[in-house]
């Protein structure tokens, strides 16, 4: 990551990400927070649709700017 | 591999509405199964850990996408990390001003100091004095209104970022004088030559108008802190003037006229605490020993920096370092190394002195930038700066830092974000605009 964190450990074991498998889980403190779920609508799409991303903030409403890429793998090919 | 489904987000206290100086943006990630945990104190560490944890998702071949086994324990070593836009020799469209706000996010800088006015032009359209944009203005077009100063905000909010807006004097005010009668009036040969100077101390009437100018200010802009700059004051003017050279000796000050200066700054502070705010000013205003409040957060941009923070910290005041990162200053080659090297904290000074250097400021002038090339004349050079504020403090090798700051740049590209090569001849596996 940049900046680089204070302390960081990683292994090589991977986890594999799905757009149609993967959502963000709040606890009951956070869940009033309007701050926290639009972050979580902006990576959600930061992470899986990194390209259409800036012009969805930029035009939020603008209807050309629905999201419908489709993921190069499936689902069923990871559960594969 | 198996599929990572959730990540559980803990935050410890309520939402906060405004990220402060104060704010705790601390978090900790771990991956190790098919849920993830992101805990933090406040929403601000949530989002930074959420910029982290976008990180660290990458392409992979057969995964799709693909995030390690990871944990990290992280926290900013300062907590003012700040790029300045200046948007009066230049003006800047709020679109361009998000896209910025949205590549300060990526690199986890939370202070947009926004120079929204100098000499050149006033594009802030006053609810009080709209005529100070409707004559300083470029023209009508090139002004921020209300809503968009509220949006821009806003969407900083939703980042984590403050705004801490810049209505810098008693000088760099030429464009307000267009409307307002404040300037000094130049004299030549003892007659006025339709010159101006600097805001005039001598008359009342000044004052009265920056009470409520900075009334309103106060108002619009939610932060703590408003910038009131200060910087350089030219006394030329000042010296022209019979009435303030009449005033001059009224008050007693002789021939100094950085006591003017002084006698100008401490009215403009006293306003400006009446609101309730806070302030950040250049360094010139400690230089001219006025009297500030203990809270005030003093930035500094002359050379040589050791020695100015030095100064600066041992009267006590909480203090930003800007001198080495005046990013306007484009030279060709890997000129961010420089900027990677320079550390607030490098000066003679006690403990006590170091900690009350509490980030610095990237700043961007506007004379050669506007919205054809602020983006990526900035980024990711600022983002060298950002590294130096938030690692610890022996993150400090640019080899080291060389392949992230390269993946860093691709992966603004992948987001839309076009920040320009820094090191050489290179190619990004996701192209700008391919």
């Amino acid at each position: 990551p940049w900046p680089q964190p204070q302390s960081i450990r990683t292994t090589l074991q991977q986890f594999a990400l799905h757009p149609a498998a993967f959502h963000f889980l709040v606890n009951s403190t956070s869940q009033t927070c309007d701050l926290l779920t639009s972050a979580f609508d902006r990576y959600y799409k930061l992470i899986f649709y990194p390209y259409s991303y800036l012009n969805y903030i930029l035009h939020p409403e603008s209807p050309n700017n629905q999201v419908n890429y489709k993921p190069k793998k499936s689902l069923d090919d990871l559960r594969d | 591999a198996t599929l990572l489904k959730r990540l559980n987000v803990h935050i410890q206290d309520p939402c906060e509405q405004y990220p402060t100086l104060e704010s705790d943006e601390s978090y900790t990630l771990t991956i190790n199964s098919d849920n993830g945990m992101l805990e933090s104190v406040s929403i601000w560490g949530a989002i930074r850990g959420l910029e982290t944890f976008s990180h660290l998702v990458y392409p992979d071949e057969n995964l799709g996408l693909a995030i390690n086994q990871t944990v990290i324990n992280d926290f900013p070593r300062f907590q003012h990390r700040g790029l300045l836009l200046d948007t009066s020799r230049h003006f800047i469209s709020i679109k361009t001003l998000k896209m910025n706000l949205e590549a300060m996010a990526n690199s986890k800088m939370n202070v947009f100091h926004f120079h929204i006015v100098d000499d050149q032009s006033f594009p802030y359209e006053s609810r009080t004095f709209p005529d100070l944009s409707g004559a300083g203005a470029y023209n009508q077009e090139h002004v921020y209104s209300q809503d968009d100063i509220a949006d821009l905000i806003e969407f900083a909010r939703q980042r984590g970022i403050r705004v801490i807006v810049e209505f810098d004097s008693p000088g760099h005010t030429q464009s307000w004088g267009r409307v307002i009668d404040v300037l000094t009036h130049c004299y030549d040969g003892g007659k006025p030559n339709n010159e101006y100077g600097p805001m005039d101390p001598s008359r009342n009437s000044t004052f009265d108008f920056l009470k409520k100018m900075f009334s309103e200010v106060a108002n619009v802009f939610p932060d703590h802190y408003v910038h009131l700059g200060g910087d350089e004051v030219n006394f030329d003017c000042w010296r022209s003037n019979p009435n303030v050279t009449a005033f001059m000796r009224q008050m007693g000050f002789g021939n100094d006229y950085s006591l003017l200066e002084q006698y100008y700054m401490q009215n403009l502070v006293n306003i400006v605490a009446s609101t309730g705010k806070g302030y950040a000013v250049w360094q010139e205003i400690i230089d001219n020993n006025v009297t500030v409040k203990a809270d005030t957060v003093v930035e500094v941009w002359k050379d040589p920096y050791p020695d100015e923070l030095a100064r600066v910290t041992k009267l006590g005041y909480r203090t930003l370092l800007s001198t080495c990162w005046y990013l306007n200053y484009i030279s060709y080659g890997r000129d961010w190394v420089n900027y990677y090297k320079c550390d607030p904290q490098n000066f003679p000074g006690t403990d006590a002195q170091k900690k009350l250097v509490v980030g610095g400021e990237a700043c961007m002038w506007g004379e050669f930038i506007d919205a054809t090339n602020v983006i990526s004349t900035t980024w990711p050079r600022a983002a060298a700066v950002a590294e130096r504020l938030w690692s610890a403090a022996n993150v400090t090798d640019p080899n080291a830092a060389t392949s992230r700051l390269e993946e860093h740049r691709c992966r603004y590209l992948r987001r839309g974000i076009p920040a320009a090569p820094v090191n050489g001849p290179s190619y990004c596996e996701f192209e700008y605009n391919r």
